[in-house]
């Protein structure tokens, strides 16, 4: 373990605290994709199949509980309860994500590392964490600006990866038989995602402007 | 199981 993805690791739970904080707080989920909730809870769901067979680690099996735990919270907060649910724009929240699912999950069935159940669905859950995010930034686009916290949420996110491709570098260099191309492209096809909007994030932070992504 | 990758990163 290396303090870039310790880093990484700790951005990432932030973004999600930041997120279950404003949820519980507000008791609103205004500006929040659902069904961008709903796939991470999916890609954790599928990637961490070896919660009960492989033991890494405490801190890893400690952390993975925490990411389904708390994105199935996000989700469950979303959906059931009384005051959050009324607040979620779905009329807003139109990505059609079950096909980006789908393509996924094609794409992991003819990419993987070895043609087993859980080698296919930790593949799917790679592909599927990079583009998770697209209906997040297109109800971002729809509801033209965004409120400060969601913008940290993503902001947070895309350190979580910037921080994992700096850790698959220095993994690269300090161990001999290191390689893990599937994660590694698709984190840089995720992190380029996320680019663009910190693009428009670092405008608005430099004009001193709200922030307005281009409809 | 040694056959498998065991994946080490979250």
């Amino acid at each position: 373990m290396n303090i870039f993805r310790f880093a990484g690791d700790m951005t990432h739970l932030i973004s999600i605290l930041i997120l279950l904080l404003k949820i519980y707080a507000t008791k609103s989920c205004a500006g929040i994709s659902l069904k961008t909730q709903e796939l991470y809870a999916l890609v954790f769901l599928t990637r961490y199949l070896d919660l009960f067979t492989d033991y890494v680690s405490l801190y890893n099996t400690v952390m993975k509980i925490v990411f389904i735990a708390s994105s199935l919270a996000i989700v469950w907060c979303m959906r059931r309860h009384p005051l959050v649910r009324r607040s979620y724009d779905k009329d807003l929240d139109t990505f059609r994500h079950q096909y980006v699912v789908l393509a996924c999950f094609v794409l992991a069935l003819l990419l993987n590392e070895k043609f087993t159940i859980q080698e296919v669905f930790w593949a799917f859950s790679i592909y599927l964490e990079a583009v998770a995010i697209l209906p997040q930034l297109v109800l971002l686009q729809r509801s033209g600006n965004v409120d400060n916290l969601t913008g940290q949420y993503v902001l947070f996110l895309g350190a979580y990866r910037g921080l994992y491709i700096i850790n698959w570098i220095y993994r690269y260099f300090t161990e001999d038989h290191f390689t893990r191309w599937i994660a590694c492209v698709s984190g840089l096809v995720q992190t380029g995602l996320y680019a663009d909007f910190f693009y428009y994030y670092y405008l608005s932070w430099k004009t001193n402007t709200k922030l307005k992504l281009p409809a | 199981s040694k056959n498998r990758s065991v994946k080490d990163e979250l």
